[in-house]
């Protein structure tokens, strides 16, 4: 059974995208067939795993918009069978305002992601910067969210606005619709506001926020310039190490479901 | 004559809300009346200066939507007198959507900032993440530009799209709008990938790149938390003093016009 999954906050910068890449490729060199979905039309997902961005080739937005189907935008990793990228590029900046006129404009990725149900174990989906259509097209198309928070102020700040358009997603939309858990980035345990950061997102989230906390370490901000996620780049980093450890908790998570 | 600035880059947390906030801070410490306008539905900007986000209260959204007079929406700062604040609250989410059905709809925030052009010597727009149409509404009713970069390879990826953009308000909506200057942020001179993004960025803009570069500074992040810009939090920072500097550049960068 495939779970897909969201990773969002509309707070901009507080890795989303490190999360989708690296967590995508730790859950595929654990052999789960793993698709990662780019949503955000910046592309960074795309070239974090060294896919092309080429808007010569299909990408997310000949899929919702264009109606190509799936596999003829679905591109291999060169690195890892597992993992396989279905990609973003600039086309995808005028796809908000195109879903505006549709009927049924929320579910048009929900629709196009269908054929790829039973065809991996997991699906991950970087999401943009915002809590427009992109962004509930994603959720409205996911079983579940996964919520990055940078350990400083601003981002914590945010947090209410997001929850309150899953809750509007899980009325209108999905019902099914879960928060897999909160993920804690960029912690760095000398500076005071990030373990206080820390320590309200716990007392808000409970259980939800995943044991493993990524820190900040500059080898994972290395690793897109040479478009490969941190296990390629890396693997003995303590940034591979977190993302793999992560990975394992979201496994038993969803295998216990 | 009022210079109008919008800070924006599409990418997520490259420091557009606290460039807002600190050099408006720091050009009201100056003396120069400004008015720090904040578009970002996050809200950032103005809890960064501890404005009100209540919801009940005269917001930007009901300026550009609700046709609201601008003074009945802008607020003063406790600290700074030549500071004002047109702050944003959570009704600005819906913004975007309802924008685009109006007619002139790219204009609105243009119009609605007429009144306030004589009466500040500057006004600096915080922008969201995106390149929707509130980012647009920005960049049209602005005479120039500041563009936070952060060093780090995922925020160098994206300037191509943000030029493409200001190109396009340049053509359509806005021939005057020019880029005032490319600031480089959260800068650490002891990571080799910040030394090579600066690089970049010196290569590719040039002059526009402003002589003083942001450190990276815990007390700037620390600083939102109360609610108050760098100066009046830590003034002895190596974060105040930076932001102080940009402000004397960018005021003998717009005298010399
Ligand atoms: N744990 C970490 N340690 C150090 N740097 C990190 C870490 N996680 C992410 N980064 C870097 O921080 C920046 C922001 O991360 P990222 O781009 O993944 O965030 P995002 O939420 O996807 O941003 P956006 O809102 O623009 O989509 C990137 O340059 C990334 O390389
Ligand atoms: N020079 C700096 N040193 C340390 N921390 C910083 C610095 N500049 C910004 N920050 C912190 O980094 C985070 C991102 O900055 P900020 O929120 O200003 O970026 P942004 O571009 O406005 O983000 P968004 O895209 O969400 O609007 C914030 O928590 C902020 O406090
Ligand atoms: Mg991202
Ligand atoms: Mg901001």
């Amino acid at each position: 059974m495939t779970r897909t999954i969201a990773v969002a906050n509309q707070k901009g910068g507080v890795g989303k995208t490190t999360t989708a890449v690296n967590l995508a490729a730790s859950l595929a060199i654990a052999e789960r067939r793993t698709l990662l979905v780019d949503a955000d039309p910046q592309g960074n997902a795309t070239s974090g795993v060294g896919a092309s961005r080429d808007p010569a080739k299909a990408s997310l937005y000949d899929v919702i918009i264009g109606g190509r189907p799936l596999e003829e935008a679905i591109q291999l990793d060169a690195d890892l069978p597992f993992l396989h990228v279905l990609p973003a590029n600039q086309e995808l900046v005028g796809a908000e305002l195109e879903l505006v006129d549709l009927p049924s404009r929320e579910t048009m990725l929900r629709r196009a992601l269908a054929p790829a149900r039973d065809a991996y174990d997991f699906i991950l989906i970087d999401c943009p910067p915002s809590l427009g259509l992109i962004t509930l097209n994603v959720l409205t198309a996911s079983d579940a969210v996964i919520i990055p928070i940078q350990c400083e102020y601003y981002a914590l700040e945010g947090i209410s606005q997001l929850l309150n358009t899953i809750r509007l997603v899980q009325q209108n939309f999905n019902p099914e619709l879960a928060i897999d858990g909160v993920l804690l980035t960029m912690y760095d345990s000398r500076l005071n506001l990030c373990r206080q950061v820390a320590h309200d997102a716990k007392e808000y989230f409970g259980p939800k926020v995943f044991r493993t906390v990524i820190p900040r370490n500059v080898r994972l901000a290395e690793a897109p310039s040479f478009g490969k996620p941190i296990l390629m780049y890396d693997v003995q980093s303590v940034g591979a190490k977190s993302y793999i450890a992560v990975a394992q908790e979201l496994q038993r998570r969803s295998d216990a479901l």
